[in-house]
């Protein structure tokens, strides 16, 4: 059965930054994320390693890990094979970026093991 | 034209300890 789609992810998307500033999804850069969450007084950033991709329940499914944080939690999550995460320093990156493509119009590099993602934790846990 | 929050193009996949 078909799965909704984020719909933020469709090329020419419009993006607001933290400091009210409006891009497209596929203009968004690594600075974008960054600048945003040094505004934000409850996001922070994290890097998150690619560790490993494996298959998921269903056909359209991966498992990937990521190691995140100064302090290398080891976090899973199952996304759809076309589901795009922003690499540092690359971009969009999806596990079938021609998936992507078709499906978002958003061009997509591989994501690999050993990419560095952006993503976010809550500032002040303690 | 909906106007999306840049947080939620990221995941949200861990708290850490510090901070």
């Amino acid at each position: 059965s078909p799965v909704a789609l984020p719909p933020f992810f469709m090329r020419g998307s419009i993006i607001q930054l933290a400091d009210g500033e409006l891009k497209r999804v596929e203009d968004l850069k690594t600075e974008d994320f960054i600048q945003s969450a040094e505004i934000s007084s409850e996001l922070k950033i994290d890097s998150s390693t690619v560790e490993r991709i494996d298959s998921g329940q269903s056909p359209n499914a991966v498992v990937i890990q990521f190691s995140v944080g100064e302090l290398k939690a080891q976090v899973c999550v199952e996304v759809l094979v076309e589901y795009p995460f922003f690499v540092f320093g690359q971009g969009w990156s999806s596990c079938c970026p021609d998936r992507t493509t078709q499906l978002f119009e958003l061009s997509c590099a591989k994501l690999c093991v050993g990419d560095v993602c952006v993503s976010l934790t809550l500032r002040g846990m303690r | 034209v909906p106007v999306f929050p840049w947080h939620s193009l990221v995941p949200f996949l861990a708290p850490t300890q510090s901070d």
